[in-house]
């Protein structure tokens, strides 16, 4: 659709299929819709590079500051990171891998087991841990995951580890007890560091529509987000709900989730994100 | 609500004796723009206006003396009627073999633990086979399920070969006279064609009697790709929609179901074994018009 053939109406309804196709919603898919029919009626020859070309700037406009700042880890001993998010989204192989690219930049790192309540979450990190070889904090299934988060800082100021990165259990943000348990973790590393965490990143399902937007509110509202990692970009969604929460919240986003494995980790890139649409 | 938004479009009609082309147009825009916020595909949300556009033209409707509440009605009834089409329960054999499959972290290993419980209900005997090799402490997940619910589990850390592991682990079960076999597989993405071709052998080694996709109700618009792809390559036999316990508006759920004909059989309404019910077309009609 992005080629150099002319625009007519058949190519731009095309045109605004993909955009919906791309999990825009239906704010920003309207908004460069509308920009590029306004061209459009200027001038007839307009072309499908010249839509891709608007359709991009449209993004960039959308998405500006919308990558991680500079030197983002910032001065704490230790720089505490917590991931949240709803259940499935990728928060424990995001710490894992997380845990790991920190260790390959020779910075101390201790993960933290919050996930307290799942079947079988403890193996699960450990694994993982083992596999890697990083420090992991961790208790008993049902212990209480502000306790773990406890232990795991301890661990972390006593290893003078650079890093501390806490995964936490799933929960729908719908649920408010569990939203609530989340404050209790932000309340107990706070009396040791009241600057901890000092990054809260929300894990988000690259999959996922327009929930996503919800589901970072909620957590915004709860726990206060400084950050957003989108997982399974390696799958044919184009993680669209995230423009629709930068558009609303501003949360830089730090990383995107491209697989499986350790590796599978790429800051975020708003030049490759919207290559990858209009390219 | 669909309802309230259509109020300015409908307030048109009300006072209207006869339902036209322009004020139909106006009405139908609105429920449009309420099917993409739901995350209902494009193409599908178009069908489905143009058939709602259809059936409203009819004689009832242009009769009415209502006609806005007259097309509430139809939108509701036709989306429901979309939804619950075909044969929404399992195959009714004893023994009975299910295979999970879906994208990554979608509910398949909750689910499988959460269907064989219900199925014990109705005098089922499950065995739970565990042939996820990949996720880390993957087979540990299902064995702690499974002992919760009390039903037998099936695994093997030693061995990479899924279809024979499906394959050994029914003949576990059968020994064990277990009439119910769940295998619960890996997350995967539709386009790996090394993993799709995985549960393909594995269909073709335990020849399963139902092959459930086990779906984010919250999945955006390629949740009709992702449906696709799977039913091609090992024939689903239907859906479940897992986590309807959030606030997803689960127009994912119409476009899989509208695309693909595959009859949604079961929806997860939480994290526990019990959260799990028979899936309802007409809750989930007014759901997604929101
Ligand atoms: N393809 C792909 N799969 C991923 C990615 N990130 C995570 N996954 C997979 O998604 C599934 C869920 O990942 P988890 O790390 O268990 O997700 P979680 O958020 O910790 O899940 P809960 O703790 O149960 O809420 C696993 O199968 C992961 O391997 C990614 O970027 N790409
Ligand atoms: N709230 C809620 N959580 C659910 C539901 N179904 C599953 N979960 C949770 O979703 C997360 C992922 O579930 P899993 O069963 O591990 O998903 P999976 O498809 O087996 O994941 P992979 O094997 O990694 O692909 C876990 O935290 C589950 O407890 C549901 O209906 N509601
Ligand atoms: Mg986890
Ligand atoms: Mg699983």
């Amino acid at each position: 659709i992005f080629s150099g053939k002319k625009l007519d109406a058949a190519s731009i309804d095309e045109l605004e299929e993909a955009l919906y196709g791309a999990d825009f919603g239906v704010e920003t898919a309207t908004e460069i819709i509308d920009e590029i029919q306004a061209a459009y009626r200027k001038d007839k020859e307009l072309r499908g590079q010249d839509a891709a070309r608007i359709g991009a700037r449209v993004l960039e406009r959308v998405l500006e500051g919308a990558e991680a700042p500079e030197d983002w880890l910032g001065e704490a001993d230790p720089a505490v990171i917590c991931l949240i998010g709803v259940n499935g989204s990728g928060k424990t192989t995001t710490t894992a891998k997380l845990g790991w690219k920190f260790k390959e930049e020779g910075k101390g790192v201790v993960l933290g087991a919050c996930d307290t309540f799942r079947a079988a979450a403890n193996e699960q990190i450990k694994t993982w841990a083992d596999r890697l070889d990083l420090r992991l904090v961790a208790s008993h299934h049902n212990a209480d995951s502000a306790a773990v988060a406890y232990d795991a800082w301890q661990a972390a100021k006593g290893d003078n580890a650079k890093v501390l990165i806490l995964d936490t259990a799933g929960r729908l943000h719908t649920k408010g007890n569990l939203m609530e348990e989340l404050k209790k973790i932000r309340r107990v590393l706070q009396k040791h560091d009241e600057t901890a965490p000092h990054h809260a990143w929300l894990v988000v399902d690259g999959s996922l529509g327009s929930n996503s937007i919800e589901q970072a509110r909620k957590f915004h509202e709860a726990f206060g987000l400084t950050g957003l990692i989108v997982t399974k970009l390696d799958g044919t969604s184009r993680g669209g709900a995230l423009v629709g929460i930068y558009r609303e919240l501003q949360l830089p986003i730090y990383f995107v989730g491209l697989g499986e494995a350790k590796e599978d980790l790429q800051p975020f890139s708003v030049k490759n994100y919207t290559n990858a649409l209009f390219g | 609500s669909l309802t309230d938004r259509m109020g300015q479009a409908l307030r048109n009609l009300r006072g209207v004796g006869k339902l036209t082309e322009d004020n139909m147009a106006e009405a139908l825009k609105e429920v449009r723009t309420a099917l993409l916020s739901a995350d209902v595909h494009f193409k599908v949300a178009r069908q489905f206006v143009e058939d709602v556009r259809q059936a409203a033209m009819g004689q009832e409707v242009l009769k009415s003396v209502t006609p806005g509440q007259q097309i509430i009605k139809i939108i509701n009834d036709e989306l429901a009627k979309l939804l619950g089409e075909g044969t929404t329960g399992l195959a009714d054999k004893k023994p009975l073999r299910i295979m999970m499959v879906g994208l990554h972290g979608s509910g398949k290993t909750t689910t499988s633990a959460k269907l064989a419980k219900r199925l014990m209900k109705d005098g089922y005997k499950p065995a739970l086979i565990a042939c996820d090799v990949y996720r880390p402490a993957a087979i540990d997940q299902l064995e702690t399920l499974a002992k919760q619910i009390e039903v037998p589990c099936y695994t093997d850390r030693t061995s990479q070969d899924v279809p024979k592991i499906g394959r050994t682990g029914w003949d576990w079960a059968k020994e064990q006279e277990r009439n119910l076999i769940i295998f619960d597989t890996a997350g995967r993405l539709q386009i790996d064609e090394d993993l799709i071709g995985e549960i393909k052998k594995l269909k073709d080694k335990i020849v399963p009697d139902e092959v459930l996709l086990v779906a984010d109700s919250a999945l955006g618009q390629e949740a009709v790709n992702v449906a696709k792809h799977f039913h091609e390559a090992v024939n689903l036999t239907g859906i479940v929609l897992t986590k309807l316990d959030g606030d997803a508006r689960g127009g994912a759920a119409l476009s899989m179901k509208a695309i693909t004909g595959v009859p949604i059989k079961f929806m997860g309404t939480g994290e526990k074994t019990d959260d799990f019910d028979i899936f309802h077309p007409d809750r989930m009609a007014q759901r997604i018009l929101g």
